[in-house]
Protein backbone atom coordinates (compact mmCIF):
# COMPACT_ATOMS: atom_id res chain seq x y z
CA UNK A 1 0.00 0.00 0.00
CA UNK A 2 1.00 3.29 -1.02
CA UNK A 3 -0.04 6.63 1.52
CA UNK A 4 2.32 9.41 0.58
CA UNK A 5 0.81 12.65 1.77
CA UNK A 6 2.73 16.35 0.52
CA UNK A 7 1.80 19.19 2.69
CA UNK A 8 1.31 21.33 -0.28
CA UNK A 9 -0.30 20.41 -3.85
CA UNK A 10 1.84 23.01 -5.13
CA UNK A 11 5.07 21.08 -4.89
CA UNK A 12 4.00 18.22 -6.54
CA UNK A 13 2.50 20.35 -9.37
CA UNK A 14 5.53 22.19 -10.37
CA UNK A 15 7.37 18.90 -10.03
CA UNK A 16 5.13 18.00 -12.85
CA UNK A 17 5.02 20.91 -14.61
CA UNK A 18 9.01 20.45 -14.59
CA UNK A 19 8.87 17.52 -17.28
CA UNK A 20 4.95 17.19 -18.54
CA UNK A 21 6.50 18.82 -21.85
CA UNK A 22 9.77 16.05 -22.12
CA UNK A 23 7.97 12.71 -21.42
CA UNK A 24 4.14 11.87 -21.58
CA UNK A 25 4.14 8.50 -19.85
CA UNK A 26 6.04 7.63 -17.05
CA UNK A 27 6.45 4.86 -14.40
CA UNK A 28 6.28 6.27 -10.97
CA UNK A 29 8.53 3.56 -8.63
CA UNK A 30 7.35 4.00 -5.25
CA UNK A 31 9.86 2.21 -2.63
CA UNK A 32 10.17 2.68 1.19
CA UNK A 33 12.81 5.22 0.67
CA UNK A 34 10.54 7.31 -2.00
CA UNK A 35 9.46 8.19 -5.46
CA UNK A 36 11.92 7.81 -8.29
CA UNK A 37 11.14 8.51 -12.44
CA UNK A 38 13.44 7.51 -14.99
CA UNK A 39 12.13 8.70 -18.69
CA UNK A 40 12.88 9.15 -21.60
CA UNK A 41 11.48 11.49 -24.48
CA UNK A 42 10.24 10.15 -27.96
CA UNK A 43 13.27 11.24 -29.53
CA UNK A 44 15.92 9.81 -27.13
CA UNK A 45 17.96 12.92 -26.52
CA UNK A 46 16.72 13.91 -23.53
CA UNK A 47 16.08 11.66 -19.98
CA UNK A 48 14.54 12.38 -17.20
CA UNK A 49 15.46 11.54 -13.52
CA UNK A 50 13.05 12.62 -10.72
CA UNK A 51 13.82 11.57 -6.95
CA UNK A 52 11.26 12.56 -4.65
CA UNK A 53 12.67 11.70 -1.27
CA UNK A 54 10.40 10.48 1.42
CA UNK A 55 11.49 13.24 3.43
CA UNK A 56 9.46 15.40 1.18
CA UNK A 57 6.43 14.24 2.35
CA UNK A 58 4.90 15.11 5.81
CA UNK A 59 3.88 11.33 6.04
CA UNK A 60 5.05 8.61 3.74
CA UNK A 61 3.99 4.47 3.84
CA UNK A 62 5.42 2.18 1.09
CA UNK A 63 5.73 -0.98 2.42
CA UNK A 64 6.72 -2.77 -0.81
CA UNK A 65 7.43 -1.76 -4.05
CA UNK A 66 4.32 -0.57 -6.44
CA UNK A 67 4.48 0.78 -10.13
CA UNK A 68 2.55 3.40 -11.11
CA UNK A 69 2.20 3.56 -14.94
CA UNK A 70 0.88 7.14 -15.33
CA UNK A 71 -0.23 9.63 -18.37
CA UNK A 72 0.95 12.81 -17.24
CA UNK A 73 -1.49 14.99 -19.51
CA UNK A 74 -3.58 13.07 -17.54
CA UNK A 75 -2.31 13.89 -14.02
CA UNK A 76 -1.82 17.45 -15.01
CA UNK A 77 -5.43 17.84 -15.38
CA UNK A 78 -6.02 16.09 -11.77
CA UNK A 79 -3.49 18.22 -10.38
CA UNK A 80 -4.95 21.41 -11.68
CA UNK A 81 -8.17 20.81 -9.58
CA UNK A 82 -6.37 21.06 -6.36
CA UNK A 83 -5.35 24.32 -4.50
CA UNK A 84 -1.68 25.38 -3.90
CA UNK A 85 -2.15 25.24 -0.48
CA UNK A 86 -4.01 21.89 -0.19
CA UNK A 87 -2.69 18.54 0.82
CA UNK A 88 -1.93 16.34 -1.78
CA UNK A 89 -2.09 12.89 -1.04
CA UNK A 90 -1.43 9.65 -3.34
CA UNK A 91 -3.01 6.52 -2.58
CA UNK A 92 -2.60 3.06 -4.21
CA UNK A 93 -2.94 -0.46 -3.38
CA UNK A 94 -0.14 -2.87 -4.07
CA UNK A 95 -1.42 -3.97 -7.72
CA UNK A 96 -2.93 -1.03 -8.44
CA UNK A 97 -5.19 -0.29 -11.67
CA UNK A 98 -5.68 3.74 -10.49
CA UNK A 99 -3.98 6.02 -7.76
CA UNK A 100 -6.59 8.17 -5.70
CA UNK A 101 -5.44 11.66 -5.44
CA UNK A 102 -6.81 13.30 -2.44
CA UNK A 103 -6.96 17.06 -1.67
CA UNK A 104 -7.55 18.41 1.62
CA UNK A 105 -8.46 22.47 2.85
CA UNK A 106 -7.80 21.80 6.38
CA UNK A 107 -9.47 25.20 6.92
CA UNK A 108 -12.25 24.89 5.12
CA UNK A 109 -12.65 21.05 5.88
CA UNK A 110 -13.03 20.43 2.51
CA UNK A 111 -11.95 16.98 1.16
CA UNK A 112 -12.14 16.37 -2.78
CA UNK A 113 -10.89 12.93 -4.38
CA UNK A 114 -9.95 11.85 -7.73
CA UNK A 115 -9.28 8.71 -9.13
CA UNK A 116 -6.69 8.10 -11.85
CA UNK A 117 -6.31 5.35 -14.34
CA UNK A 118 -2.89 3.74 -14.37
CA UNK A 119 -1.55 2.40 -17.82
CA UNK A 120 0.96 -0.61 -18.29
CA UNK A 121 4.17 1.12 -19.74
CA UNK A 122 6.99 -0.41 -21.08
CA UNK A 123 10.40 1.50 -21.00
CA UNK A 124 13.92 0.64 -21.16
CA UNK A 125 15.80 1.24 -17.39
CA UNK A 126 19.04 3.34 -19.07
CA UNK A 127 22.27 3.06 -17.07
CA UNK A 128 23.12 6.28 -16.16
CA UNK A 129 25.15 6.16 -13.07
CA UNK A 130 29.02 6.16 -12.35
CA UNK A 131 29.70 9.09 -15.29
CA UNK A 132 32.82 11.07 -14.64
CA UNK A 133 32.57 14.60 -15.34
CA UNK A 134 35.05 17.01 -16.95
CA UNK A 135 33.40 20.36 -15.65
CA UNK A 136 30.96 21.15 -13.41
CA UNK A 137 29.44 24.86 -12.91
CA UNK A 138 26.99 25.90 -10.54
CA UNK A 139 24.44 28.94 -11.66
CA UNK A 140 21.24 30.54 -10.69
CA UNK A 141 18.40 28.36 -12.74
CA UNK A 142 17.04 31.76 -14.08
CA UNK A 143 20.37 32.96 -15.65
CA UNK A 144 20.63 29.59 -17.49
CA UNK A 145 16.93 29.66 -18.17
CA UNK A 146 17.21 32.84 -19.90
CA UNK A 147 20.32 32.09 -22.09
CA UNK A 148 18.49 29.42 -23.52
CA UNK A 149 15.29 31.56 -24.32
CA UNK A 150 17.29 34.58 -25.79
CA UNK A 151 19.89 32.56 -27.56
CA UNK A 152 17.19 30.22 -28.95
CA UNK A 153 16.01 33.52 -30.84
CA UNK A 154 18.94 32.77 -32.82
CA UNK A 155 19.73 29.53 -33.46
CA UNK A 156 18.72 25.82 -32.58
CA UNK A 157 22.19 25.34 -31.41
CA UNK A 158 23.67 26.38 -28.32
CA UNK A 159 27.27 25.63 -27.49
CA UNK A 160 28.64 25.57 -24.15
CA UNK A 161 32.28 26.65 -23.65
CA UNK A 162 33.69 26.34 -20.18
CA UNK A 163 37.29 27.62 -19.16
CA UNK A 164 39.01 27.69 -16.14
CA UNK A 165 37.30 31.65 -15.50
CA UNK A 166 34.30 31.74 -17.60
CA UNK A 167 31.66 29.59 -19.30
CA UNK A 168 30.50 31.26 -22.54
CA UNK A 169 27.12 29.76 -24.07
CA UNK A 170 27.29 31.09 -28.12
CA UNK A 171 24.34 30.82 -30.73
CA UNK A 172 24.84 31.14 -34.30
CA UNK A 173 22.03 31.20 -36.52
CA UNK A 174 20.42 32.72 -40.25
CA UNK A 175 19.97 36.40 -38.55
CA UNK A 176 23.20 36.49 -36.98
CA UNK A 177 24.79 35.09 -33.25
CA UNK A 178 25.06 36.00 -29.86
CA UNK A 179 26.46 35.18 -26.80
CA UNK A 180 26.81 35.23 -22.84
CA UNK A 181 29.84 35.15 -20.78
CA UNK A 182 29.28 34.58 -16.96
CA UNK A 183 32.27 34.41 -14.76
CA UNK A 184 32.96 32.99 -11.46
CA UNK A 185 31.00 35.13 -8.47
CA UNK A 186 30.22 34.27 -4.59
CA UNK A 187 27.35 35.89 -2.95
CA UNK A 188 27.60 34.76 0.62
CA UNK A 189 24.55 36.54 1.44
CA UNK A 190 22.21 35.07 -1.62
CA UNK A 191 24.47 31.92 -2.20
CA UNK A 192 21.68 30.80 -4.72
CA UNK A 193 23.70 33.57 -7.07
CA UNK A 194 27.09 32.37 -6.73
CA UNK A 195 28.63 31.20 -10.08
CA UNK A 196 31.35 28.56 -9.63
CA UNK A 197 33.17 26.82 -11.94
CA UNK A 198 35.22 23.52 -11.04
CA UNK A 199 37.18 22.26 -13.59
CA UNK A 200 39.40 19.46 -14.41
CA UNK A 201 39.25 19.71 -18.17
CA UNK A 202 38.36 22.65 -20.62
CA UNK A 203 34.49 21.89 -22.30
CA UNK A 204 32.92 22.46 -25.95
CA UNK A 205 29.74 20.82 -26.39
CA UNK A 206 26.84 21.90 -28.21
CA UNK A 207 23.47 21.17 -27.80
CA UNK A 208 19.73 21.13 -29.19
CA UNK A 209 18.06 24.33 -27.77
CA UNK A 210 14.55 22.41 -28.43
CA UNK A 211 15.74 20.44 -25.67
CA UNK A 212 16.83 22.94 -23.20
CA UNK A 213 13.80 24.88 -23.44
CA UNK A 214 12.40 21.64 -21.85
CA UNK A 215 15.34 21.25 -19.59
CA UNK A 216 15.41 24.82 -18.14
CA UNK A 217 11.26 24.22 -16.96
CA UNK A 218 12.94 22.89 -14.01
CA UNK A 219 14.37 26.33 -12.98
CA UNK A 220 10.61 26.70 -10.45
CA UNK A 221 12.12 23.79 -8.73
CA UNK A 222 15.30 25.59 -7.32
CA UNK A 223 17.16 28.84 -7.16
CA UNK A 224 20.16 27.38 -8.52
CA UNK A 225 21.22 24.48 -10.41
CA UNK A 226 24.27 22.56 -11.41
CA UNK A 227 25.23 21.87 -14.75
CA UNK A 228 27.83 18.37 -15.40
CA UNK A 229 29.86 18.76 -18.46
CA UNK A 230 32.16 16.01 -20.45
CA UNK A 231 33.31 16.13 -24.22
CA UNK A 232 31.18 14.00 -26.32
CA UNK A 233 29.25 12.78 -23.32
CA UNK A 234 25.58 14.00 -21.90
CA UNK A 235 25.54 16.62 -19.94
CA UNK A 236 23.56 17.00 -17.01
CA UNK A 237 21.13 19.34 -15.49
CA UNK A 238 20.36 19.06 -11.89
CA UNK A 239 17.77 21.13 -9.82
CA UNK A 240 17.66 20.32 -6.13
CA UNK A 241 14.67 19.52 -3.97
CA UNK A 242 14.83 19.19 -0.63
CA UNK A 243 14.79 15.81 -0.32
CA UNK A 244 15.78 14.88 -3.44
CA UNK A 245 16.24 16.06 -7.52
CA UNK A 246 15.08 16.58 -10.99
CA UNK A 247 18.25 15.83 -13.62
CA UNK A 248 17.83 15.93 -17.33
CA UNK A 249 20.14 14.08 -19.26
CA UNK A 250 20.76 15.19 -22.59
CA UNK A 251 22.74 14.09 -25.37
CA UNK A 252 24.88 16.10 -26.92
CA UNK A 253 25.16 17.68 -30.81
CA UNK A 254 28.56 17.04 -33.22
CA UNK A 255 29.90 18.24 -36.17
CA UNK A 256 29.29 15.88 -38.80
CA UNK B 1 26.34 21.17 -39.81
CA UNK B 2 25.67 19.37 -36.33
CA UNK B 3 24.34 16.11 -35.73
CA UNK B 4 22.04 15.19 -33.01
CA UNK B 5 23.05 12.09 -31.06
CA UNK B 6 20.81 9.52 -28.96
CA UNK B 7 21.00 9.09 -25.46
CA UNK B 8 21.48 5.26 -26.45
CA UNK B 9 24.72 5.68 -28.27
CA UNK B 10 26.13 6.49 -24.47
CA UNK B 11 23.64 4.40 -22.47
CA UNK B 12 23.61 1.05 -21.97
CA UNK B 13 20.15 -0.40 -21.00
CA UNK B 14 20.01 -1.96 -17.02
Amino acid sequence: MLEAKFEQAAFFKKIIDAFKDTVHLCNFNCSPSGITVQAVDDSRVLLVSLLIGEDSFTSYRCDHNITLGVDLTALAKVLKCGNNDDTLSLVAEDTPESVLIVFEDTQKDRISEYSLKLIDIESDFLDIDDIEYDSVVNLPSSDFQKVARDLSQLSDSLAIVVTKDTIKFEANGDIGTGSVILKPFTDLENPQNTVKVELNKPVLLSFGLKYLLDVVKGSSLAPAMSVKLSEKTPALFEYKLPSGYLRFYLAPKFEE
Amino acid sequence: GTKQSTLMSFFGKK
